[in-house]
């Protein structure tokens, strides 16, 4: 599964 | 995006810029730790590869150039234009003992066995010991001038709000991403230390911080 958390924080 | 999360990127940003500010101005990066401002520059690198494979939002984006942009800012300046005032005798933590351990636990404890997961778990796990190359310099030498010391300050600050921002997110997103929670509260406990002598001798009117 895409786990977008770890690309939008920075 | 909550408060807590936008406070810690802005607290994140004045950081950075209080420290380049301070070399910039004063021509001199003596006691700063340029190892540690290269491991943060290798934090950004690794973290942020992602600009090459998802698109998040214009702020997602610019905020991250920024940080990859100044952190290389601030290791040139250290390493180049003002290399004569670098306290090389004094920045002596040896990096391999942050390395090692760290590309070990990176390889061992991630999301999913791929170059790009692997990476973004060391970029995590080296930002909450990044710092300690700084800290150990200042316990070597002593003392530490005051505007060096408020940078530290909203490093740490930074790192306690986005605390706050992965409770909120927890409560209201039910989500929460436990490598970068563990790495979280690891590297605010760093801080801790120095947050105590920060409001104690250096918010008192002191110049400098002296350690007893």
């Amino acid at each position: 599964e895409y786990n977008v958390f770890k690309h939008d924080e920075l | 995006m909550n408060v807590f999360r936008l406070a810690g990127d802005v607290s994140h940003l004045v950081a950075i810029i209080i420290l380049l500010l301070k070399i910039w101005r004063s021509k001199s990066c003596a006691g700063i730790s340029g190892k540690s401002q290269v491991l943060f520059a290798l934090v950004f690198t690794t973290r942020y590869l992602d600009l090459f494979t998802v698109f998040i939002s214009v702020y997602n984006t610019v905020m991250k150039v920024v940080f990859l942009a100044l952190s290389y800012a601030t290791v040139y300046l250290i390493y180049m234009r003002f290399r004569n005032s670098y306290n090389s005798e004094n920045d002596t933590f040896r990096v391999e003992f942050l390395l090692v351990p760290v590309i070990g636990l990176s390889f061992l404890e991630n999301y999913a066995f791929t170059p790009l997961e692997i990476l973004w778990t060391f970029s995590i796990f080296l930002e909450a010991v990044a710092i300690m190359p700084q800290l150990f310099m200042i316990t070597k030498t002593g003392e530490a001038e005051s505007i060096t010391t408020h940078y530290l300050f909203f490093l740490g600050l930074y790192r306690a709000l986005y605390i706050a921002n992965w409770v909120w997110r927890y409560h209201t997103e039910s989500f929460y991403d436990l490598i970068a929670i563990v790495s979280g509260v690891v590297q605010t406990i760093f801080f801790c230390d120095f947050f105590y002598l920060y409001f104690t001798r250096v918010l008192r009117g002191r110049g400098k911080m002296t350690l007893p």
